[in-house]
């Protein structure tokens, strides 16, 4: 397993 | 002008103890409203979002919305001047680059004035989708920070799996492997010590102990957390503060290759 990032899930507001 | 008093200003040290180990410098932003923050550890892997509401202080004033810079780790050396059961005040004029901390006892015998240098901070600001998760499990702040904090003597990573029977936290290293399962307990005299599942769907995610472990360190601040999973999105752990704000911190899953 990889760890994911925040960015992939959550946009830049 | 912002000027905010806060009667029982060791909340301020709490929420620190639950940021520094996270994130080193962040964007307090300051509006009529309250105080908020977010920031990411320099991973991008977990968030921290704060939010103290305006009412929450003894007398709130924000002459206007302003974001300011503050390194964390200088700010808990700062507070380290102030005695537990001091108020606090931070004042912060428009045109100034600093921020002023009051500290007085109780008794108003001991006044502690402190200058810190604010900072110019380029933060992202990730846009947080109000999610409906598919488990939310709340239950006594001190058994969670118990429960990461023995799994991680034993394992790295931690699998959370939430069923109509409990929530179970599992991790194996070259010790072995452990599961501890909460089940829904409401049965104390207290509500703070209720373990309560609201599930909508069973879920089952893995993620790095060591940031539970962090996130962990604001076990001070209330005896209940709650816990939200939605099945490959990242985890919510909140501590609310009654009425006057909460403390959230969110975490990207571990995913298959």
């Amino acid at each position: 397993m990889s760890q994911a990032k925040l960015t992939k899930f959550f946009t830049k507001s | 002008m912002f000027e905010a008093k806060l009667i029982q200003g060791n909340l301020i040290k709490k929420i620190m103890e639950g940021l520094k180990d996270l994130v080193t410098e962040a964007n307090f932003d300051l509006s009529p409203g309250g105080v908020s923050l977010q920031a990411m550890d320099s991973s991008h892997v977990a968030l921290v979002a704060l939010m103290l509401r305006g009412d929450a202080f003894e007398n709130y004033r924000c002459d206007r919305p302003r974001s300011i810079g503050m390194n964390l780790v200088n700010l808990s050396k700062v507070l380290k001047c102030a005695g537990n059961d001091d108020t606090m005040t931070l004042k912060a004029d428009d045109t100034q680059n600093n921020i002023t901390l009051v500290f007085e006892s109780q008794a108003e015998d001991k006044y502690a004035e402190v200058q810190m240098e604010l900072m110019d901070i380029d933060s992202e600001h990730l846009g947080i989708p109000d999610n409906t998760y598919d488990a939310i499990v709340k239950m006594p702040s001190a058994q969670f920070s118990q429960i990461v904090k023995d799994l991680s003597s034993i394992g790295d990573t931690v699998t959370v799996s939430v069923t109509k029977d409990g929530i179970t936290f599992s991790t194996s290293g070259d010790v072995g492997t452990a599961h501890i399962t909460c089940k829904q307990n409401t049965s104390m005299e207290k509500e703070a010590d209720h373990t309560t599942v609201n599930l909508e769907h069973p879920v089952t995610l893995t993620f790095a102990l060591r940031y539970f472990v962090t996130f962990a360190k604001s076990t001070s601040l209330s005896h209940q957390m709650s816990i939200s999973l939605s099945k490959e999105l990242p985890v919510m752990v909140e501590y609310a503060m009654g009425d006057m704000g909460h403390i959230r911190f969110y975490l990207a899953p571990k995913i298959d290759d």
